[in-house]
């Protein structure tokens, strides 16, 4: 499962 | 890191090209409607989470309000064309014949399959993800047609190109310093950096070895 990472990215 | 700041910055470039060129000279030749309309669709689903007021610098804050605020802007000043240079604007409206919706649903769906969360803001980011990665589509059909570019398209299509291109390094620069791997923005980011590839394919083929084209 993959672990939600956070939207830093523009 | 810094390909992440010069990427963020060619994108930036690629707009204010884009906007202070079309003010200037009131021309839009060459510039899918589609694609711009698509770019707005982009970056308002993306950043949703502007309303949530979570945050993260005053540096992506604003980025983000610049890249909605430019994108909303260019459609702006292409429908001023549309009073001040009619045929200029019925001219590209007829060229820019792009099926969108063939762009936007499958996205819709994809969003549905692919995301980290089932939450609304989530899926309108995985779509705004899978809907970057094809939205210069309209722009490079409609460049490929008339096989004929302006030194704005030119200029425009190369910086988003640079800017898709230095989001790779940075996802292994990321990757090695800080072990994080999106995937998803991965994957659509490597999709993109294709379809640009195709572009100065087509650019290469049919713009610098066609006739009636003056390099910039």
């Amino acid at each position: 499962t993959s672990t939600q990472l956070e939207h830093d990215e523009l | 890191n810094i390909f992440r700041i010069l990427g963020d910055l060619s994108h930036l470039a690629s707009i204010v090209i884009l906007l202070r060129t079309v003010q200037k000279t009131r021309q839009v030749d060459g510039i899918s409607l589609k694609t711009q309309l698509l770019y707005v669709l982009v970056f308002c689903t993306r950043y949703l989470d502007l309303l949530t007021f979570r945050w993260k610098s005053v540096y992506n804050t604003l980025m983000k309000m610049v890249f909605i605020g430019a994108s909303v802007r260019v459609i702006q000043l292409i429908q001023e064309c549309k009073t001040r240079n009619a045929v200029a604007y019925k001219d590209m409206m007829a060229r820019d014949t792009f099926q969108i919706k063939y762009l936007v649903g499958p996205c819709a769906i994809l969003a549905l399959v692919f995301n980290y969360k089932f939450t609304v803001l989530e899926l309108c980011w995985s779509f705004s993800l899978w809907l970057e990665s094809v939205a210069i589509l309209p722009q490079l059909f409609m460049l490929s047609r008339s096989g004929k570019a302006g030194t704005l398209t030119t200029h425009y299509i190369f910086a988003l190109g640079l800017y898709r291109a230095l989001y790779i390094p940075n996802w292994i620069w990321r990757y090695y310093t800080e072990g994080r791997l999106e995937k998803l923005s991965v994957f659509t980011g490597l999709l993109q950096t294709a379809l640009y590839s195709d572009f100065f394919y087509i650019y290469y083929k049919k713009v610098i070895k066609g006739a009636g084209f003056e390099l910039p």
